[in-house]
């Protein structure tokens, strides 16, 4: 079940540290 | 209480006080128990949930504002697992309230909707989300009358830096799942056009590492689409 939490918080972590942006475009 | 025991209580019609306080005990509970918790909760807590947002924003009394932004939190907290989030993707009404939201005289609410949408866009899925949530933008614009980005724009001249860096984040991940670089040129220019680059001015001069962040990225991804054109 553990990994079924979180998701928002890992999407909204990835977004503030700028890691969802990167490695977006070759 | 139990999910059934919140779900009995929102079908009561709360109102104010009540209401208020129904939400912050349910955000908590949304939080702090398990997945299976949020399940029972599931698609009819849900539907009340946004039921009840739908019908406070229309109202602009110091409770109906406080009760829109604790429903906000409690939709955070129901979509911090799968199945959560895959009730609100799922259910008609999830984006276009969130998008509404996105309310400049509510400060601190319309952060938090914009760094959700923000993550309902950049989240991997075979339906293309970020465009749900532009259609979303548009549509609610339409009806308002306004330019799409306004709402945007004027959070970004709020004197809060998690506002302005929570609209920066929509901007870079609505212009970032963008596939075709018209579009992604297209949207920049757009929000030029409503006054973005003046404003980033400003913003720049902010000594802040999370705003930081989010202008590398815009400037980041321009000067790809620039190379690219």
């Amino acid at each position: 079940e553990n990994d079924e939490t979180g998701v928002m918080d890992s999407l909204l972590e990835a977004l503030q540290s700028g890691a969802a942006f990167r490695d977006r475009r070759k | 209480r139990s999910a059934v025991m919140y779900i009995q209580e929102l079908k009561g019609d709360l109102r104010d006080s009540q209401l208020l306080s129904c939400l912050e005990s349910l955000r908590v509970s949304l939080s702090n128990n398990p997945v299976s918790w949020v399940q029972t909760f599931g698609d009819e807590g849900l539907a009340l949930l946004l039921n009840y947002l739908k019908r406070l924003q229309d109202e602009k009394d110091e409770y109906s504002v406080k009760c829109q932004h604790e429903i906000i939190r409690c939709l955070k907290a129901f979509m911090n697992n799968k199945h959560g989030l895959k009730a609100m993707l799922t259910s008609r009404d999830g984006i276009p309230l969130l998008v509404r939201a996105i309310n400049p005289r509510v400060p601190h609410m319309m952060a938090d909707a914009v760094r959700l949408l923000s993550a309902i866009c950049i989240l991997e899925s075979p339906e293309n989300l970020q465009e749900r949530v532009l259609e979303a933008i548009t549509e609610y614009a339409e009806e308002q009358d306004l330019e799409r980005f306004q709402p945007l724009l004027s959070g970004m001249q709020k004197p809060i830096i998690a506002l302005k860096a929570g609209c920066m984040q929509l901007i870079n991940a609505l212009i970032s799942r963008g596939e075709e670089l018209d579009f992604r040129i297209h949207i920049r220019s757009e929000l030029n056009r409503l006054g973005l680059k003046n404003l980033l001015k400003d913003v720049r001069t902010i000594e802040n590492e999370e705003l930081k962040v989010q202008l590398m990225v815009f400037d980041d991804q321009a000067e790809d689409d620039s190379e690219e054109l």
